[in-house]
């Protein structure tokens, strides 16, 4: 997954 | 989510309350930079306001909401409650060398030229960053509270612990994110300091006290 798609951290 | 993360985020949360404990048992924000508690207000808002429109998880929620809401509610006892011990003369810091820079960085650093996109990148740099008034301000009186020093550990021990969280996610998921790992190196890199003297003085029994 590419990082931009979600910001699934804090 | 991994240990480490998971830490990271315990430690946040330890900050937190060990920040709002020191104003309660010492009914002051002497030490405390509001500037530097006033960016984290703008750090959350501007990260957190996905939550909107992004669901992950209660967790990931929850905590959004938790951090939006204390740092809001530091800054009011810092401006209201506590206001007659905030020496003003003592946190002069000019935040707009902070946020400018950060702005215009996430302007031209960004993963998608989008507003959400851009106000995460733009509460990833300024995060990095929000803690220099605080090292600004110590440096300035050379001196802190220990309990101070337990607050400024924990939250320099948060970040420090994504770091390997992105190893770790490298190495099972594939994912790199470049903009959070160099944002995140540099906001660790800015408690060295910090840390070498909490480490060898506050964790000996010794108070936080920087050379002359």
């Amino acid at each position: 997954a590419k990082p931009s798609e979600a910001h699934d951290e804090l | 989510m991994n240990v480490f993360r998971l830490l990271g985020d315990l430690a946040h949360l330890a900050s937190i309350f060990i920040l709002v404990h020191k104003m309660h048992i010492t009914r002051s924000c002497r030490g405390i930079s509001f500037k530097t508690q006033a960016l984290y207000v703008l750090v959350f808002l501007t990260r957190y306001l996905d939550l909107f429109w992004a669901w992950i998880s209660w967790y990931n929620f929850l905590m959004k909401i938790f951090f939006i809401s204390s740092s809001c509610y530091i800054l009011y006892l810092v401006h209201y409650r506590f206001r007659p011990t905030y020496d003003p003369s003592l946190d002069t810091f000019k935040v707009e060398y902070l946020v400018g820079p950060c702005f215009v960085l996430a302007l031209i650093f960004n993963y998608h030229f989008d507003f959400s996109e851009i106000l995460w990148t733009f509460s990833i740099y300024l995060e990095a960053v929000a803690i220099f008034p605080q090292l600004f301000m110590m440096q300035r009186t050379g001196e802190a509270e220990t309990i101070t020093t337990h607050y400024l550990a924990a939250l320099g021990v948060y970040r420090a612990l994504y770091i390997p969280n992105w190893i770790y996610r490298y190495y099972t998921e594939g994912t790199v994110d470049p903009i959070a790992i160099v944002a995140g190196i540099v906001q660790t890199g800015l408690y060295l300091d910090f840390f070498y003297v909490y480490v060898t003085k506050v964790l000996q029994g010794q108070k936080f006290e920087l050379p002359a």
